[in-house]
Protein backbone atom coordinates (compact mmCIF):
# COMPACT_ATOMS: atom_id res chain seq x y z
CA UNK A 1 0.00 0.00 0.00
CA UNK A 2 1.21 3.39 -0.53
CA UNK A 3 2.68 4.84 3.17
CA UNK A 4 0.22 7.09 5.20
CA UNK A 5 0.10 8.06 8.38
CA UNK A 6 -2.60 10.82 9.03
CA UNK A 7 -6.13 9.38 9.58
CA UNK A 8 -7.50 11.29 5.86
CA UNK A 9 -4.62 9.53 4.18
CA UNK A 10 -3.62 13.43 2.94
CA UNK A 11 -0.07 12.85 3.40
CA UNK A 12 0.30 9.74 1.37
CA UNK A 13 0.22 11.65 -1.97
CA UNK A 14 3.26 13.28 -1.39
CA UNK A 15 5.16 10.37 -2.15
CA UNK A 16 4.61 10.29 -5.32
CA UNK A 17 7.66 10.00 -7.80
CA UNK A 18 7.52 11.98 -10.63
CA UNK A 19 8.18 11.01 -14.29
CA UNK A 20 11.14 12.02 -15.35
CA UNK A 21 10.56 14.98 -18.31
CA UNK A 22 11.70 15.28 -21.49
CA UNK A 23 14.54 18.10 -21.61
CA UNK A 24 16.73 17.48 -24.19
CA UNK A 25 17.47 15.76 -27.35
CA UNK A 26 18.75 12.77 -25.77
CA UNK A 27 15.15 12.56 -23.36
CA UNK A 28 13.57 13.28 -26.48
CA UNK A 29 15.28 10.63 -28.67
CA UNK A 30 14.19 8.09 -26.07
CA UNK A 31 10.70 9.73 -26.56
CA UNK A 32 10.12 8.95 -29.92
CA UNK A 33 12.30 5.69 -29.57
CA UNK A 34 9.55 4.39 -26.65
CA UNK A 35 6.82 5.39 -29.00
CA UNK A 36 7.86 3.87 -32.51
CA UNK A 37 8.83 7.09 -34.42
CA UNK A 38 12.33 5.35 -34.64
CA UNK A 39 12.01 1.97 -35.00
CA UNK A 40 14.64 -0.89 -32.60
CA UNK A 41 18.03 -0.96 -34.45
CA UNK A 42 17.18 2.29 -36.13
CA UNK A 43 19.12 4.47 -33.36
CA UNK A 44 20.41 7.66 -34.73
CA UNK A 45 24.12 6.80 -35.28
CA UNK A 46 26.54 9.54 -35.92
CA UNK A 47 27.73 8.92 -39.28
CA UNK A 48 31.31 7.85 -39.47
CA UNK A 49 33.40 10.50 -40.75
CA UNK A 50 31.08 13.19 -39.21
CA UNK A 51 32.03 14.71 -36.19
CA UNK A 52 29.43 16.20 -33.73
CA UNK A 53 30.23 19.79 -34.71
CA UNK A 54 29.83 19.98 -38.03
CA UNK A 55 26.68 17.96 -38.39
CA UNK A 56 25.36 20.18 -35.93
CA UNK A 57 26.47 23.14 -37.85
CA UNK A 58 24.87 21.85 -40.78
CA UNK A 59 21.49 21.71 -39.19
CA UNK A 60 22.62 25.31 -37.19
CA UNK A 61 20.55 27.77 -39.43
CA UNK A 62 17.33 28.54 -38.85
CA UNK A 63 16.81 25.71 -36.44
CA UNK A 64 16.69 27.66 -32.50
CA UNK A 65 18.84 24.75 -30.91
CA UNK A 66 21.48 24.95 -28.77
CA UNK A 67 25.10 23.77 -30.54
CA UNK A 68 25.09 20.84 -28.14
CA UNK A 69 22.50 18.64 -29.95
CA UNK A 70 23.41 16.06 -32.08
CA UNK A 71 20.53 14.96 -33.82
CA UNK A 72 21.30 13.27 -37.23
CA UNK A 73 18.34 12.65 -40.39
CA UNK A 74 16.67 9.46 -38.94
CA UNK A 75 16.13 11.84 -35.65
CA UNK A 76 15.15 14.68 -37.66
CA UNK A 77 12.90 12.74 -39.88
CA UNK A 78 11.34 11.01 -36.44
CA UNK A 79 11.19 14.41 -34.89
CA UNK A 80 9.34 16.00 -38.00
CA UNK A 81 6.55 12.61 -38.13
CA UNK A 82 6.00 13.32 -34.48
CA UNK A 83 5.75 17.20 -35.12
CA UNK A 84 3.35 16.28 -38.05
CA UNK A 85 1.02 13.78 -36.56
CA UNK A 86 0.67 16.53 -33.40
CA UNK A 87 -0.11 19.19 -35.93
CA UNK A 88 3.00 21.33 -34.38
CA UNK A 89 5.07 22.96 -36.86
CA UNK A 90 7.14 20.65 -38.73
CA UNK A 91 10.72 21.83 -37.94
CA UNK A 92 12.78 19.00 -37.34
CA UNK A 93 13.82 21.17 -34.54
CA UNK A 94 13.70 20.23 -31.04
CA UNK A 95 12.19 23.46 -29.86
CA UNK A 96 10.10 24.23 -27.04
CA UNK A 97 6.55 23.40 -28.41
CA UNK A 98 7.83 20.49 -29.32
CA UNK A 99 9.53 19.39 -25.97
CA UNK A 100 5.80 20.58 -24.38
CA UNK A 101 3.70 18.66 -26.51
CA UNK A 102 6.31 15.37 -25.72
CA UNK A 103 5.46 16.50 -21.82
CA UNK A 104 1.81 16.51 -22.10
CA UNK A 105 0.58 13.62 -20.26
CA UNK A 106 -0.29 10.72 -23.09
CA UNK A 107 -1.43 7.08 -23.66
CA UNK A 108 1.57 4.51 -23.46
CA UNK A 109 0.42 2.99 -26.67
CA UNK A 110 3.05 3.71 -29.44
CA UNK A 111 2.16 6.12 -31.89
CA UNK A 112 3.40 4.32 -34.69
CA UNK A 113 2.96 0.20 -35.30
CA UNK A 114 5.03 -2.25 -37.53
CA UNK A 115 2.66 -3.44 -40.33
CA UNK A 116 2.58 -7.13 -40.44
CA UNK A 117 0.81 -7.45 -43.82
CA UNK A 118 3.03 -10.40 -44.95
CA UNK A 119 3.50 -12.26 -41.51
CA UNK A 120 -0.69 -12.03 -41.30
CA UNK A 121 -1.23 -13.48 -44.39
CA UNK A 122 0.95 -16.34 -43.67
CA UNK A 123 -1.03 -16.76 -40.06
CA UNK A 124 -4.09 -16.16 -42.21
CA UNK A 125 -3.49 -19.53 -44.88
CA UNK A 126 -2.20 -21.22 -41.67
CA UNK A 127 -5.27 -20.57 -40.00
CA UNK A 128 -7.11 -21.62 -42.78
CA UNK A 129 -5.36 -24.96 -42.64
CA UNK A 130 -5.45 -25.90 -39.03
CA UNK A 131 -9.66 -24.75 -38.54
CA UNK A 132 -8.79 -25.13 -34.78
CA UNK A 133 -7.00 -22.31 -34.54
CA UNK A 134 -8.92 -19.62 -32.59
CA UNK A 135 -8.39 -16.10 -33.11
CA UNK A 136 -8.09 -13.87 -29.42
CA UNK B 1 13.30 -14.37 -27.43
CA UNK B 2 11.89 -12.93 -30.62
CA UNK B 3 15.64 -12.82 -32.15
CA UNK B 4 16.42 -16.13 -30.58
CA UNK B 5 13.68 -17.76 -32.07
CA UNK B 6 14.73 -16.40 -35.61
CA UNK B 7 18.20 -17.71 -35.41
CA UNK B 8 17.11 -20.76 -34.26
CA UNK B 9 19.64 -23.89 -35.95
CA UNK B 10 16.83 -26.80 -35.42
CA UNK B 11 13.99 -26.34 -38.53
CA UNK B 12 11.99 -23.54 -37.13
CA UNK B 13 7.90 -25.18 -36.05
CA UNK B 14 5.46 -22.87 -36.99
CA UNK B 15 5.97 -20.97 -34.39
CA UNK B 16 9.34 -19.82 -35.08
CA UNK B 17 8.72 -19.11 -38.96
CA UNK B 18 5.74 -17.02 -37.98
CA UNK B 19 8.08 -14.75 -35.58
CA UNK B 20 10.95 -15.21 -38.33
CA UNK B 21 7.89 -14.06 -41.00
CA UNK B 22 7.29 -11.10 -38.66
CA UNK B 23 10.94 -9.92 -38.26
CA UNK B 24 11.29 -9.86 -42.11
CA UNK B 25 8.50 -8.01 -43.07
CA UNK B 26 8.26 -5.33 -40.34
CA UNK B 27 7.56 -2.41 -41.76
CA UNK B 28 6.66 1.05 -39.91
CA UNK B 29 3.21 2.08 -40.56
CA UNK B 30 2.38 5.51 -41.17
CA UNK B 31 1.06 6.75 -37.83
CA UNK B 32 -1.98 8.14 -39.72
CA UNK B 33 -2.93 5.63 -42.20
CA UNK B 34 -3.34 3.07 -40.15
CA UNK B 35 -7.34 2.09 -39.11
CA UNK B 36 -6.70 -0.65 -36.96
CA UNK B 37 -7.81 -4.35 -36.70
CA UNK B 38 -10.77 -6.28 -35.05
CA UNK B 39 -9.71 -7.35 -32.02
CA UNK B 40 -12.60 -9.57 -30.85
CA UNK B 41 -14.50 -11.63 -33.36
CA UNK B 42 -17.40 -12.10 -30.67
CA UNK B 43 -19.71 -9.48 -29.74
CA UNK B 44 -20.68 -9.96 -26.03
CA UNK B 45 -17.57 -8.99 -23.92
CA UNK B 46 -16.75 -9.75 -20.29
CA UNK B 47 -14.28 -7.59 -18.65
CA UNK B 48 -12.62 -7.47 -14.76
CA UNK B 49 -11.21 -4.79 -12.55
CA UNK B 50 -8.44 -6.87 -10.74
CA UNK B 51 -8.28 -7.67 -7.27
CA UNK B 52 -4.79 -7.42 -7.02
CA UNK B 53 -5.00 -4.04 -9.50
CA UNK B 54 -7.50 -1.25 -7.27
CA UNK B 55 -6.38 2.38 -7.34
CA UNK B 56 -5.65 3.73 -4.60
CA UNK B 57 -6.88 7.20 -4.89
CA UNK B 58 -10.69 6.21 -5.74
CA UNK B 59 -12.99 3.67 -3.81
CA UNK B 60 -13.96 0.16 -5.76
CA UNK B 61 -17.36 1.71 -6.29
CA UNK B 62 -15.73 4.72 -8.17
CA UNK B 63 -13.46 2.87 -10.33
CA UNK B 64 -16.47 0.20 -11.56
CA UNK B 65 -18.92 2.96 -12.19
CA UNK B 66 -16.71 4.54 -14.40
CA UNK B 67 -15.35 1.74 -16.08
CA UNK B 68 -19.02 0.35 -16.80
CA UNK B 69 -19.70 3.70 -17.97
CA UNK B 70 -16.78 3.69 -20.32
CA UNK B 71 -17.60 0.45 -21.66
CA UNK B 72 -21.56 1.75 -22.34
CA UNK B 73 -20.16 4.14 -24.29
CA UNK B 74 -18.84 1.92 -26.78
CA UNK B 75 -21.63 -0.42 -26.64
CA UNK B 76 -23.78 2.91 -27.44
CA UNK B 77 -22.11 3.22 -30.77
CA UNK B 78 -21.23 -0.25 -31.99
CA UNK B 79 -22.42 -3.81 -31.90
CA UNK B 80 -20.55 -4.84 -29.16
CA UNK B 81 -22.19 -5.60 -25.61
CA UNK B 82 -19.33 -5.50 -22.51
CA UNK B 83 -20.82 -7.39 -18.92
CA UNK B 84 -18.70 -6.86 -15.51
CA UNK B 85 -17.51 -10.71 -14.72
CA UNK B 86 -16.15 -11.38 -11.54
CA UNK B 87 -16.61 -15.30 -11.22
CA UNK B 88 -15.70 -17.02 -14.51
CA UNK B 89 -11.83 -17.95 -14.93
CA UNK B 90 -9.47 -15.39 -15.46
CA UNK B 91 -8.74 -16.90 -18.45
CA UNK B 92 -12.00 -16.27 -19.88
CA UNK B 93 -11.99 -12.85 -18.87
CA UNK B 94 -11.86 -10.27 -22.32
CA UNK B 95 -10.37 -7.20 -20.65
CA UNK B 96 -8.93 -7.35 -17.52
CA UNK B 97 -8.29 -3.52 -16.00
CA UNK B 98 -5.52 -2.61 -12.68
CA UNK B 99 -3.59 0.55 -11.59
CA UNK B 100 -0.31 -0.10 -10.47
CA UNK B 101 2.63 2.56 -10.03
CA UNK B 102 6.52 1.32 -11.50
CA UNK B 103 6.88 -1.94 -12.52
CA UNK B 104 3.39 -3.34 -12.26
CA UNK B 105 1.04 -6.34 -12.44
CA UNK B 106 3.73 -8.63 -14.52
CA UNK B 107 3.63 -5.86 -17.14
CA UNK B 108 6.70 -5.57 -19.34
CA UNK B 109 6.50 -1.59 -19.36
CA UNK B 110 7.17 0.30 -16.35
CA UNK B 111 4.74 3.51 -15.38
CA UNK B 112 6.93 6.57 -15.23
CA UNK B 113 5.47 8.15 -12.32
CA UNK B 114 3.39 11.04 -12.25
CA UNK B 115 3.06 12.73 -15.46
CA UNK B 116 3.44 12.08 -19.03
CA UNK B 117 2.42 7.91 -19.25
CA UNK B 118 -0.74 7.95 -17.84
CA UNK B 119 -2.10 4.33 -18.90
CA UNK B 120 -1.21 1.73 -21.66
CA UNK B 121 -3.22 -0.99 -23.14
CA UNK B 122 -2.18 -4.32 -24.82
CA UNK B 123 -4.20 -5.62 -27.71
CA UNK B 124 -4.42 -9.21 -25.57
CA UNK B 125 -7.02 -7.68 -23.61
CA UNK B 126 -4.95 -5.79 -20.43
CA UNK B 127 -5.28 -2.54 -19.51
CA UNK B 128 -3.01 -0.66 -16.77
CA UNK B 129 -3.78 2.98 -15.20
CA UNK B 130 -0.75 4.80 -13.45
CA UNK B 131 -1.68 4.91 -9.97
CA UNK B 132 0.84 7.73 -9.50
CA UNK B 133 -1.46 10.28 -11.76
CA UNK B 134 -4.41 12.31 -10.02
CA UNK B 135 -7.13 10.24 -11.61
CA UNK B 136 -10.71 12.28 -11.23
CA UNK B 137 -13.97 11.00 -11.68
CA UNK B 138 -16.65 12.76 -13.85
CA UNK B 139 -17.03 16.55 -12.36
CA UNK B 140 -14.49 16.34 -10.01
CA UNK B 141 -11.89 18.93 -10.25
CA UNK B 142 -8.62 19.23 -12.03
CA UNK B 143 -6.51 16.06 -12.82
CA UNK B 144 -6.80 13.02 -15.42
CA UNK B 145 -10.13 12.31 -16.34
CA UNK B 146 -10.23 8.40 -15.70
CA UNK B 147 -13.64 8.19 -18.15
CA UNK B 148 -11.69 9.47 -20.48
CA UNK B 149 -8.73 7.56 -20.25
CA UNK B 150 -10.63 4.50 -19.94
CA UNK B 151 -12.78 5.11 -22.94
CA UNK B 152 -9.12 5.35 -24.94
CA UNK B 153 -7.88 2.46 -23.66
CA UNK B 154 -10.52 0.37 -24.26
CA UNK B 155 -10.73 1.88 -27.79
CA UNK B 156 -7.10 -0.02 -28.07
CA UNK B 157 -7.95 -3.70 -26.33
CA UNK B 158 -10.71 -2.94 -28.81
CA UNK B 159 -8.72 -2.25 -31.83
CA UNK B 160 -8.35 1.27 -32.55
CA UNK B 161 -4.95 2.70 -33.53
CA UNK B 162 -4.17 6.63 -32.30
CA UNK B 163 -6.23 8.83 -34.33
CA UNK B 164 -4.41 12.15 -34.78
CA UNK B 165 -7.88 14.06 -35.60
CA UNK B 166 -9.16 17.06 -32.54
CA UNK B 167 -12.32 15.84 -31.31
CA UNK B 168 -10.90 12.08 -31.42
CA UNK B 169 -10.89 10.41 -28.16
CA UNK B 170 -8.25 8.55 -29.47
CA UNK B 171 -5.52 11.37 -30.03
CA UNK B 172 -2.28 9.93 -28.03
CA UNK B 173 -2.33 13.26 -25.41
CA UNK B 174 -4.77 13.90 -23.08
CA UNK B 175 -6.97 17.37 -23.65
CA UNK B 176 -8.21 18.17 -20.47
CA UNK B 177 -11.78 16.97 -20.70
CA UNK B 178 -14.49 19.08 -21.42
CA UNK B 179 -17.64 19.61 -20.10
CA UNK B 180 -19.10 16.35 -21.05
CA UNK B 181 -16.80 14.59 -23.76
CA UNK B 182 -18.49 12.35 -26.04
CA UNK B 183 -17.66 9.44 -29.08
CA UNK B 184 -17.81 11.65 -31.71
CA UNK B 185 -19.16 11.00 -35.41
CA UNK B 186 -15.69 9.99 -36.94
CA UNK B 187 -14.66 7.72 -34.00
CA UNK B 188 -17.95 5.79 -34.29
CA UNK B 189 -17.53 5.79 -37.61
CA UNK B 190 -13.71 4.15 -36.89
CA UNK B 191 -15.57 1.61 -34.65
CA UNK B 192 -17.68 0.24 -36.97
CA UNK B 193 -15.41 -0.29 -39.51
CA UNK B 194 -14.09 -2.88 -37.31
CA UNK B 195 -16.97 -4.12 -36.06
CA UNK B 196 -19.96 -2.92 -37.93
CA UNK B 197 -22.91 -0.61 -37.81
CA UNK B 198 -25.76 -1.77 -35.34
CA UNK B 199 -28.95 -3.74 -36.57
CA UNK B 200 -32.07 -5.32 -35.53
CA UNK B 201 -35.61 -4.57 -35.51
CA UNK B 202 -37.35 -2.47 -33.37
CA UNK B 203 -40.60 -2.72 -32.13
CA UNK B 204 -41.93 0.92 -33.07
CA UNK B 205 -40.85 4.02 -33.97
CA UNK B 206 -43.21 7.35 -33.63
CA UNK B 207 -42.32 11.50 -33.44
CA UNK B 208 -43.97 11.77 -29.91
CA UNK B 209 -45.81 15.62 -30.29
CA UNK B 210 -45.34 17.72 -26.99
CA UNK B 211 -47.05 21.44 -26.72
CA UNK B 212 -45.37 23.94 -24.69
CA UNK B 213 -46.62 27.38 -24.17
CA UNK B 214 -44.01 29.91 -24.57
CA UNK B 215 -43.50 33.11 -22.05
CA UNK B 216 -46.23 35.07 -24.34
CA UNK B 217 -48.91 32.40 -24.10
CA UNK B 218 -48.21 31.03 -27.08
CA UNK B 219 -48.47 27.62 -27.82
CA UNK B 220 -45.44 25.77 -29.53
CA UNK B 221 -46.24 22.32 -30.71
CA UNK B 222 -42.87 20.10 -30.94
CA UNK B 223 -41.68 16.64 -31.24
CA UNK B 224 -39.13 13.86 -30.57
CA UNK B 225 -38.14 10.78 -32.11
CA UNK B 226 -38.44 7.34 -30.63
CA UNK B 227 -37.24 4.04 -31.51
CA UNK B 228 -38.44 1.02 -29.61
CA UNK B 229 -37.17 -2.38 -29.45
CA UNK B 230 -38.37 -4.65 -26.81
CA UNK B 231 -38.49 -3.11 -23.39
CA UNK B 232 -35.99 -0.57 -24.75
CA UNK B 233 -36.05 2.76 -26.35
CA UNK B 234 -33.89 5.55 -27.87
CA UNK B 235 -34.50 9.39 -28.13
CA UNK B 236 -33.42 9.78 -31.93
CA UNK B 237 -32.07 13.42 -32.40
CA UNK B 238 -32.68 14.20 -36.14
CA UNK B 239 -30.80 17.25 -36.34
CA UNK B 240 -27.89 15.30 -34.60
CA UNK B 241 -28.37 12.19 -36.88
CA UNK B 242 -27.41 10.25 -33.87
CA UNK B 243 -29.26 9.05 -30.46
CA UNK B 244 -29.61 10.50 -27.12
CA UNK B 245 -26.38 10.29 -25.21
CA UNK B 246 -27.08 7.65 -22.78
CA UNK B 247 -29.63 5.43 -24.03
CA UNK B 248 -31.28 3.31 -24.47
CA UNK B 249 -33.41 3.43 -21.55
CA UNK B 250 -35.72 0.94 -20.36
CA UNK B 251 -39.23 1.44 -21.59
CA UNK B 252 -40.87 1.80 -17.85
CA UNK B 253 -38.02 4.84 -17.15
CA UNK B 254 -39.71 6.83 -19.63
CA UNK B 255 -43.40 5.71 -20.19
CA UNK B 256 -44.67 5.49 -16.85
CA UNK B 257 -47.74 2.52 -16.95
CA UNK B 258 -46.37 0.72 -20.41
CA UNK B 259 -45.56 -3.15 -20.33
CA UNK B 260 -41.82 -3.53 -19.59
CA UNK B 261 -41.74 -5.70 -22.19
CA UNK B 262 -42.45 -3.07 -24.93
CA UNK B 263 -45.27 -1.86 -27.29
CA UNK B 264 -45.57 -3.60 -30.88
CA UNK B 265 -47.74 0.01 -32.17
CA UNK B 266 -48.05 3.72 -31.48
CA UNK B 267 -50.56 5.81 -32.64
CA UNK B 268 -51.75 9.20 -32.61
CA UNK B 269 -55.20 10.21 -33.60
CA UNK B 270 -54.69 14.35 -34.05
CA UNK B 271 -57.51 16.41 -35.77
CA UNK B 272 -59.55 19.04 -34.75
CA UNK B 273 -61.77 17.52 -32.58
CA UNK B 274 -59.33 14.53 -31.17
CA UNK B 275 -55.36 14.78 -29.69
CA UNK B 276 -55.13 11.25 -28.55
CA UNK B 277 -52.18 8.85 -28.31
CA UNK B 278 -52.55 4.78 -28.40
CA UNK B 279 -50.21 2.31 -27.46
CA UNK B 280 -50.63 -1.38 -28.27
CA UNK B 281 -49.66 -4.44 -27.09
CA UNK B 282 -50.65 -7.68 -27.48
CA UNK B 283 -54.73 -7.86 -27.62
CA UNK B 284 -54.31 -4.76 -25.10
CA UNK B 285 -54.01 -0.88 -25.87
CA UNK B 286 -53.85 1.56 -23.13
CA UNK B 287 -54.49 5.83 -24.14
CA UNK B 288 -51.45 7.89 -23.28
CA UNK B 289 -51.81 10.79 -21.06
CA UNK B 290 -48.56 13.28 -22.60
CA UNK B 291 -49.50 16.06 -20.66
CA UNK B 292 -48.94 14.18 -17.54
CA UNK B 293 -46.50 11.75 -18.63
CA UNK B 294 -48.31 8.28 -17.97
CA UNK B 295 -50.90 5.86 -18.89
CA UNK B 296 -54.53 7.01 -18.11
CA UNK B 297 -56.23 4.30 -15.83
CA UNK B 298 -59.54 4.71 -17.40
CA UNK B 299 -61.28 5.77 -20.68
CA UNK B 300 -64.12 9.00 -20.49
CA UNK B 301 -66.49 6.21 -19.66
CA UNK B 302 -64.88 5.04 -16.29
CA UNK B 303 -63.97 2.09 -18.54
CA UNK B 304 -60.42 1.08 -17.40
CA UNK B 305 -57.21 0.49 -19.28
CA UNK B 306 -55.61 -1.86 -20.53
CA UNK B 307 -58.82 -2.62 -22.94
CA UNK B 308 -59.18 -5.02 -25.52
CA UNK B 309 -58.36 -3.47 -28.84
CA UNK B 310 -61.38 -5.75 -30.57
CA UNK B 311 -63.77 -3.10 -27.86
CA UNK B 312 -62.10 0.08 -28.84
CA UNK B 313 -61.64 -0.40 -32.20
CA UNK B 314 -63.99 -2.59 -33.04
CA UNK B 315 -63.52 -4.49 -36.73
CA UNK B 316 -59.86 -5.39 -35.42
CA UNK B 317 -58.07 -7.97 -33.07
CA UNK B 318 -54.76 -7.82 -31.62
CA UNK B 319 -52.39 -8.36 -32.00
CA UNK B 320 -51.03 -6.57 -34.57
CA UNK B 321 -48.10 -5.73 -36.00
CA UNK B 322 -47.97 -2.15 -35.86
CA UNK B 323 -50.50 0.97 -37.04
CA UNK B 324 -50.32 4.69 -37.83
CA UNK B 325 -53.16 7.43 -37.79
CA UNK B 326 -53.20 9.05 -41.23
CA UNK B 327 -54.26 12.58 -41.11
CA UNK B 328 -55.12 12.72 -44.91
CA UNK B 329 -58.13 10.92 -44.45
CA UNK B 330 -58.43 10.44 -40.59
CA UNK B 331 -58.09 6.60 -40.54
CA UNK B 332 -56.30 4.15 -38.45
CA UNK B 333 -54.07 1.94 -40.60
CA UNK B 334 -53.61 -1.47 -38.72
CA UNK B 335 -51.05 -3.59 -40.01
CA UNK B 336 -51.16 -7.17 -39.53
CA UNK B 337 -49.60 -10.04 -41.19
CA UNK B 338 -49.93 -8.91 -45.33
CA UNK B 339 -53.17 -7.23 -44.63
CA UNK B 340 -54.41 -3.85 -43.58
CA UNK B 341 -57.16 -2.91 -41.92
CA UNK B 342 -58.34 1.19 -41.91
CA UNK B 343 -60.07 2.44 -39.19
CA UNK B 344 -62.39 5.21 -39.29
CA UNK B 345 -61.98 7.09 -36.57
CA UNK B 346 -64.78 9.87 -37.01
CA UNK B 347 -67.01 7.15 -37.73
CA UNK B 348 -65.38 4.89 -35.33
CA UNK B 349 -65.24 1.95 -37.36
CA UNK B 350 -63.90 -0.31 -39.94
CA UNK B 351 -63.44 0.59 -43.71
CA UNK B 352 -65.69 -1.51 -46.31
CA UNK B 353 -63.09 -2.18 -47.81
CA UNK B 354 -61.02 -3.40 -45.02
CA UNK B 355 -58.98 -5.59 -44.78
CA UNK B 356 -56.90 -5.25 -48.04
CA UNK B 357 -53.54 -6.80 -48.66
CA UNK B 358 -50.85 -4.15 -47.90
CA UNK B 359 -50.02 -4.47 -51.46
CA UNK B 360 -52.97 -3.65 -52.41
CA UNK B 361 -52.94 -0.24 -50.23
CA UNK B 362 -49.55 0.07 -50.52
CA UNK B 363 -48.35 -0.45 -54.06
CA UNK B 364 -44.49 -1.16 -55.07
CA UNK B 365 -42.93 1.90 -57.14
CA UNK B 366 -40.31 -0.68 -58.06
CA UNK B 367 -42.02 -3.93 -58.79
CA UNK B 368 -40.98 -6.54 -56.71
CA UNK B 369 -39.64 -4.73 -54.32
CA UNK B 370 -41.82 -4.82 -51.20
CA UNK B 371 -41.89 -6.03 -47.75
CA UNK B 372 -45.50 -7.92 -48.18
CA UNK B 373 -45.91 -7.91 -44.69
CA UNK B 374 -44.85 -8.97 -41.03
CA UNK B 375 -44.28 -5.61 -40.47
CA UNK B 376 -42.40 -3.89 -37.50
CA UNK B 377 -43.25 -0.57 -37.65
CA UNK B 378 -44.99 1.59 -39.32
CA UNK B 379 -43.78 5.32 -38.74
CA UNK B 380 -45.18 8.69 -39.62
CA UNK B 381 -41.76 11.01 -39.80
CA UNK B 382 -42.33 15.02 -39.08
CA UNK B 383 -38.49 15.23 -40.15
CA UNK B 384 -39.22 13.84 -43.32
CA UNK B 385 -43.18 14.46 -43.73
CA UNK B 386 -43.66 10.86 -45.04
CA UNK B 387 -44.39 7.38 -43.50
CA UNK B 388 -41.81 4.90 -43.27
CA UNK B 389 -42.53 1.29 -43.03
CA UNK B 390 -40.28 -0.91 -41.34
CA UNK B 391 -39.51 -4.42 -41.08
CA UNK B 392 -35.75 -6.12 -39.80
CA UNK B 393 -32.76 -3.62 -41.05
CA UNK B 394 -35.04 -2.53 -44.12
CA UNK B 395 -37.30 0.58 -44.83
CA UNK B 396 -39.40 1.29 -47.63
CA UNK B 397 -40.71 5.38 -47.54
CA UNK B 398 -44.21 5.91 -48.98
CA UNK B 399 -44.22 8.18 -51.55
CA UNK B 400 -44.68 11.81 -50.27
CA UNK B 401 -46.89 14.82 -52.09
CA UNK B 402 -43.93 16.26 -53.07
CA UNK B 403 -42.84 13.44 -54.78
CA UNK B 404 -46.10 12.84 -56.26
CA UNK B 405 -46.08 16.98 -57.21
CA UNK B 406 -42.72 16.07 -58.91
CA UNK B 407 -43.55 12.94 -60.53
CA UNK B 408 -47.43 12.55 -60.91
CA UNK B 409 -46.48 8.98 -62.13
CA UNK B 410 -45.63 7.96 -59.19
CA UNK B 411 -48.74 5.97 -57.37
CA UNK B 412 -50.67 7.45 -54.12
CA UNK B 413 -49.66 5.74 -51.15
CA UNK B 414 -46.46 4.07 -53.23
CA UNK B 415 -43.64 2.41 -51.62
CA UNK B 416 -39.95 3.47 -52.58
CA UNK B 417 -37.40 1.00 -52.88
CA UNK B 418 -35.82 -0.45 -49.39
CA UNK B 419 -33.12 1.09 -47.77
CA UNK B 420 -31.13 -0.14 -44.65
CA UNK B 421 -32.37 1.44 -41.53
CA UNK B 422 -29.12 2.09 -40.42
CA UNK B 423 -28.04 3.92 -43.78
CA UNK B 424 -31.15 6.47 -42.48
CA UNK B 425 -31.12 6.62 -38.36
CA UNK B 426 -27.48 6.21 -37.15
CA UNK B 427 -25.63 4.27 -34.43
CA UNK B 428 -29.17 2.89 -32.53
CA UNK B 429 -27.18 0.63 -30.56
CA UNK B 430 -27.88 -2.18 -27.53
CA UNK B 431 -26.28 -2.19 -24.64
CA UNK B 432 -25.91 -4.91 -22.60
CA UNK B 433 -29.10 -5.59 -19.83
CA UNK B 434 -26.76 -5.43 -17.13
CA UNK B 435 -25.96 -2.17 -17.88
CA UNK B 436 -29.56 -0.54 -17.94
CA UNK B 437 -29.69 2.81 -15.83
Amino acid sequence: EKVFHSRDHSDAMNDIRQAELITDTDTAQRFLSKYGFIRDGDDPQIPAGQTEVSLSLDLQEGGSVSRSSSPDLRFISALKEFQRVSGLPVSGVFDDVTKAAMNKPRCGVPDQDEELESAEQELNETAESNSTTTHN
Amino acid sequence: HTHAAANNTEPPGRKQRHLAALLRSRRRRDASEWKGHMAFSKSLLKWRLMGEGYSSQLSIDEQKYIFRLAFRMWSEVSPLQFVEDVDSPLEDIDIRLGFGTGRHLGCSQRFDGAGREFAHAWFLGDIHFDDDEHFTVPNTGSGISLLKVAVHEIGHVLGLPHIYRSGSIMQPSYLPQDAGFEIDWMDRKSIQSLYGECKGRFSTVFDWIRKEQTAYGEVVVRFNTYFMRDGWYWLYENRNNRTRYGDPVAVQVGWHGLPSSGVDAYVHVWNRKTDAVYFFKGVQYWRYDSENDQVFTEDSDGRSYPRLISEGFPGVSGPVDTAYYDRRDAHIYFFKGSQVFRFDVRMHRLASSSPQKITEVFPAVVPGNHPLGNLDAAYFSYSHNTVFLLKGSWFWRMVSGRDRRRSASLPPNGLMPRREVEQQWFDICDVHSSSLR
